[in-house]
């Protein structure tokens, strides 16, 4: 299985997670 | 003659396999666990750690950002943020350009100009019982752990779970420029937005 992770700061991460 | 004798032999066969041994064709093997495997009722025992909240489906047939696009709009804001969102499609997470509406790759070559990065989960052990016991699922947030001192790698990052456990290394030709970002200070998270 491949798992793939998306990384970056806590802060960018919230962001792009934004609804 | 011969015949009927090699009928009558596979016939008793057959009969003392279904009735004294217990074998049938039409019943299904049943899986045997083995003793590593997570106890079958923690699923509902488990205390899941916190996950992103699951992004809203987009409309099928969406277009993907064009290069000249790309170029142009995938560029940091005042706050230092890329114009992106993740956004479920086709069952796979992508990001999304905000101001076109267009997909953007999570392996674009833009990304970590922006502080995006995108990484193969390796070197996990036991993959199969971490995620039975939820650590690993699509949405799952997980923290990126440098070990200076490892013996292997000097650029090693350890991907930890959101409660401290190990689940795997982000992969050596990442790390090696991911290991001077953590060096800096700056902290990394990441989610799973890929899990086969």
């Amino acid at each position: 299985g491949l798992i793939t992770l998306l990384a970056a700061s806590p802060q960018t991460l919230s962001h792009l997670f934004e609804p | 003659g011969p015949f009927a004798i090699v009928l009558a032999c596979v016939l008793a066969i057959t009969a003392w396999l279904t009735r004294v041994a217990g074998y049938s064709a039409a019943e299904p093997a049943i899986p045997q666990r083995r003793a590593t495997d997570a106890p079958a009722r923690a699923w509902n025992q488990l205390t899941l750690p916190p996950q992103w909240p699951a992004p809203p489906c987009l409309s099928i047939g969406r277009d993907r950002l064009s290069i000249t696009d790309a170029n142009r709009l995938l560029v940091a804001d005042a706050q230092g943020l890329p114009p992106l969102r993740v956004q479920e499609h086709g069952g796979v997470l992508w990001l999304v350009e905000v101001t076109s509406g267009k997909l953007v790759g999570i392996g674009d070559a833009r990304l970590p100009a922006l502080g995006i990065w995108s990484i193969w989960l390796r070197a996990v052990d036991s993959r199969t019982i971490l995620a039975r016991e939820g650590l690993l699922h699509s949405g799952a947030a997980l923290r990126l752990v440098r070990q200076p001192r490892n013996a292997a790698d000097s650029n090693a990052i350890a991907v930890h779970s959101v409660t401290g456990r190990l689940v795997g290394y982000v992969s050596p030709r990442i790390a090696a420029g991911l290991a001077a970002v953590l060096d800096a200070g700056t902290s990394i998270d990441a989610v799973v937005v890929s899990f086969s």
